[in-house]
């Protein structure tokens, strides 16, 4: 089973283990490359010792024999260092939490969790909805109160105004002036009917 | 830290594959060309080995310089050093996307939470002064309203 | 493979961020 070390790959930007395969395939080629170049300085040294009697077929063979077993020991001591590698140096220790993911520490919410808190956010945004619609409702109706007492307040005036003029033609009290009014009324009456009487 | 490992290991790597491929072993292979020329043989088998350990280095420095190796290796070294005390495994990525951003919003929501908690508050306390003044207007106008009964009552 | 694990370790570590950005600016633009 493959280990994919996301967790590395989030962390490096690349796989561990396809940076020991890069690593591995360019090692291999300089090997191979180097061999060649081995190959091809000897068989030129060669070209110039004419009567030599050692053939290209033979420093082939040479170097097969040579390049085997460096790619053995290369491939033994390579393994060797990947595993180290991918132990020590590519890999995140178990207990170790990247910087991007520190929150699942602080926060590890559960569904249940983060759908209460959902929830609560919900019911506050209508809570709050309720609220300022009941006070634009109040504010409302402060507005339409001003009114009402603005209007019972001219009525009362117009009473204290009706009163005042009351007061200035000298009936202080109204109830009894009218009283008043009504006696001498009734007297000037008495006194008409009198003097028509009289005249008689 | 894992830069020194990581050189260390390298190192060690190529020191041992150049133990691995002596002079012997290649004079070995190369006998026929060696007992005919043993200097160019050596100089030959030097080139081969000095070259092969300027190309390992390159490559390795390559690599680094490309994945910005040192830096993440410092890095990665800080944060490890950092979590030293943890004794639990840490956490690490569900595999639901929905699960794992979900963490990412909770902070982001519980200030917003608070933010509701305070402004409702502030409006429930407006409210509460908005409401008193309305009712003592309701009480207002009901006493202008007797007033005007009374006044009218009398000059009836 | 290996594609696919650095594709999907990329998302990981960027989508949060992304998400979040969208989500701080929904919340803000409610509290406006």
């Amino acid at each position: 089973s493959v280990n994919p070390m996301a967790y590395e790959a989030q962390f490096f930007g690349f796989t561990p283990q396809t940076c020991m395969l890069r690593i591995y395939i360019a090692f291999q080629d300089y090997l191979f490359e180097m061999m060649l170049v081995v190959e091809s300085v000897i068989l030129k040294k060669l070209d110039g010792l004419p009567n030599s009697k050692i053939s290209a077929f033979q420093i082939r063979k040479s170097t097969e024999k040579f390049l085997l077993f460096m790619k053995e020991r290369f491939d033994q001591l390579f393994s060797k260092m990947e595993e180290v590698l991918l132990q020590l140096v590519l890999s995140i220790p178990p207990k170790v939490l990247l910087p991007e993911d520190k929150v699942h520490e602080q926060y590890p919410y559960s569904k249940e969790q983060f759908q209460a808190l959902q929830g609560e956010i919900h019911q506050l945004q209508q809570q709050y909805r309720a609220e300022a619609s009941a006070g634009q409702a109040l504010r409302a109706e402060l507005e339409e109160q001003k009114a009402v007492q603005a209007e019972l307040e001219k009525v009362l005036q117009w009473f204290d105004g009706l009163e005042n003029i009351c007061r200035e033609h000298g009936t202080g009290n109204f109830k009894e002036s009218f009283a008043f009014l009504t006696q001498n009324s009734k007297k000037l009456q008495d006194v008409l009917k009198d003097v028509e009487e009289k005249s008689r | 830290g894992r830069a020194q490992v990581f050189a260390a290991v390298v190192d060690t790597f190529l020191e041992k594959l150049v133990a691995a491929g002596s002079y012997q072993r290649f004079a070995n292979c190369y006998r026929c060309f060696y007992k005919l020329q043993p200097e160019v043989t050596r100089s030959i088998y030097d080139q081969f080995i000095s070259q092969l350990q300027t190309s390992v280095k390159e490559e390795i420095q390559e690599v680094k310089d490309e994945g910005n190796l040192d830096m993440l290796f410092n890095s990665l070294d800080k944060i490890v050093e950092e979590a030293k005390n943890q004794e639990e495994p840490a956490w690490r990525p569900s595999g639901v996307p929905e699960e794992d951003v979900r963490s990412a919003v909770v902070p982001y929501l519980l200030k917003h939470r608070s933010y509701l908690q305070k402004v409702l508050k502030e409006k429930e306390e407006e409210n509460q002064k908005a409401a008193e003044s309305v009712l003592a207007g309701r009480k207002r106008i009901a006493e202008l309203q007797q007033l005007i009964q009374a006044r009218k009552q009398a000059w009836q | 493979l290996d594609e696919l694990i650095v594709e999907t370790a990329t998302k990981r570590k960027q989508c949060p961020k992304k998400i979040l950005m969208h989500a701080i600016q929904t919340m803000k633009g409610e509290q406006e």
